[in-house]
């Protein structure tokens, strides 16, 4: 199934 | 010192409803143009942001502050307001309390204890989107309850002529197609193609509030976070969540 990513990967 | 007063607490009320149901505390930076606040959830999956200008109050005065509240205080106190109530929030600097007081027939005061919050330094990014739906806010949360029967994840897609929320269960799936020129669309602009998963439950609570009338801007790219944004009782919201990737 697939993966919940998380915001901080666009905070960079 | 900070005193905003409001028309109506019953309409501040969906607010407050929305924000609580993403975040268990805020601390609301207050001046003199109005009061704004952002956070992430504890799980940071989503980003809630909210601005209310000092137009939204009709009697307003205000100088710098941070007032931190426990959110789920403020939604039990707000889910007291009648309909006819007006709000008035003031900051009591000696006794450090929030004042919510419902004025009607008479006056309500509830006092919250302020938390010692800081000011988050989350704020919206400035991502660009290729993808700007407007759509009737209702259409697209009865859309997200129909997907919410089969799946607890929901696919939103975008092309030049349609926005579709799709569900997908085991057995069971759920498409809701909404073209250009239906009456739920208000525009649609799409420059790129677009396929995105999100999870459902916060999906719904991000729209929590939103009643027929209101109008939900929805910018949608390729892996990348959806963003919502929408107004209530002339509060601004934004909510961004990231995508779920397969």
């Amino acid at each position: 199934k697939g993966k919940q990513l998380t915001l901080d990967a666009f905070f960079k | 010192m900070f005193r905003g007063v409001m028309e109506s607490a019953k309409e501040f009320k969906k607010v407050v409803d929305t924000v609580s149901t993403l975040l268990d505390e805020i601390c609301f930076e207050v001046d003199e143009e109005g009061i704004k606040a952002s956070a992430m959830d504890p799980s940071h999956v989503a980003l809630v942001s909210l601005e209310i200008p000092r137009l939204a109050f009709e009697e307003y005065e205000a100088d710098s502050h941070e007032i931190g509240i426990d959110l789920e205080a403020f939604k039990k106190v707000m889910n007291r307001a009648k309909s006819k109530d007006k709000l008035i929030l003031e900051l009591d600097e000696e006794k450090n309390k929030l004042n919510i007081i419902f004025e009607n027939t008479g006056k309500r005061k509830f006092s919250l204890a302020l938390l010692d919050l800081s000011a988050s330094s989350v704020k919206v990014p400035d991502i660009e989107y290729p993808n700007v739906i407007m759509i009737k806010g209702d259409a697209f949360k009865e859309a997200l309850k129909d997907a919410d029967l089969f799946s607890d994840y929901v696919i939103l897609k975008a092309d030049e002529d349609k926005f579709v929320v799709h569900a997908k269960g085991d057995l069971n799936d759920f498409n809701a197609e909404f073209e250009k020129d239906s009456s739920a669309i208000i525009s649609l602009e799409v420059k790129e193609e677009t396929k995105s998963a999100f999870n459902l439950d916060y999906l719904m609570d991000m729209v929590k509030g939103v009643s027929s009338g209101d109008i939900i801007k929805i910018y949608l790219g390729n892996d990348m976070p959806v963003k919502l944004e929408y107004s209530l009782a002339g509060v601004n919201l934004t909510f961004l969540l990231a995508p779920r990737i397969e």
